[in-house]
């Protein structure tokens, strides 16, 4: 069985809410090491892998594997019903039908329990290769979504271009031209201000901002958001969670005609 | 740029 208990409900509430609108449907895969998941949107151009690691939990308990299918627009209605601070309990039988969710509040008796009925979801599963990227780039994560809705306004596309003058987002449009040029910077009084670049060879992509600004709804995770690309590969977004979970995003580049 | 290639391409099915 499973029973996996968080300090705060606020961490799976981000998580969901970050991923509800690019996957409706997607098995969460729980076993001793924590609970993944990992889903295509249905253009199959981004892809959505989650990792709650069992350190995240305490207690973490799982005795075997167990895939729990869950519709996310049901997992969002129930989680609605948690406070942020609430202490979440998620439990599940071995051959479940159901998964089951615990809220208890710290500071009173309150106990809130939801069951979510499961669905058997077949999901494809995409290998993903470990890669040594190009271009890597740490930066605020508030940054980059401003820097995604702003160019959103002038263009359906973004180019990232990564030298060792800097990374440069820029974009065209009907109404004009823009872009934005980050250089690495370190602020050592405030250090999830920094911007950090790792180059190897220099890269230029262009992506779907649609998309970009989508994997920002996850930027109230973490204040840094790394930035991994490579020549003609998906780029990597990632939010690194504490205890070495994460959420990432891949996306698919554009191409020329 | 406009087509946004599928990400099978990339990554293989497991």
């Amino acid at each position: 069985m499973l029973e996996a208990r968080l300090e705060q409900a606020n961490l799976l509430k981000k998580v969901v809410d970050a991923i509800k609108d690019l996957v409706q449907d997607c098995n969460f895969d729980c076993n001793d090491s924590g609970i993944a998941l990992q889903a295509m949107d249905n253009s199959h151009v981004a892809l959505v892998s989650m990792m709650l690691k069992s350190e995240s939990f305490s207690p973490f308990r799982c005795d075997r594997n167990i895939a729990l299918g869950i519709n996310l627009t049901s997992l969002t209605k129930v989680l609605r019903c948690a406070a942020n601070e609430d202490i979440l309990t998620l439990k599940a039988e071995d051959a479940p039908d159901v998964v089951n969710l615990v809220f208890e509040s710290a500071e009173s008796d309150r106990l809130s329990e939801y069951d979510i009925k499961l669905m058997d979801i077949d999901q494809e599963h995409l290998g993903i290769p470990e890669t040594e990227y190009a271009a890597t780039i740490s930066m605020p994560s508030a940054e980059f979504q401003k820097i995604c809705r702003d160019l959103m306004a002038l263009s359906e596309s973004v180019s990232i271009e990564c030298t060792k003058e800097g990374v440069k987002f820029a974009c065209s449009g009907d109404i004009g031209s823009g872009s934005v040029t980050l250089r690495s910077h370190t602020n050592v009084e405030k250090p999830q201000l920094n911007v950090e670049i790792d180059l190897s060879e220099p890269v230029a992509l262009t992506f779907s901002l649609k998309y970009l600004v989508n994997f920002c709804k996850a930027s109230g995770l973490s204040e840094q958001v790394r930035l991994c690309l490579s020549n003609e590969v998906p780029l990597l977004v990632e939010y690194a969670l504490s205890n070495n979970s994460y959420l990432r995003f891949y996306l698919a580049p554009k191409i020329g005609d | 740029y406009s087509q946004q290639l599928a990400l099978e391409l990339y990554f293989y099915l497991s």
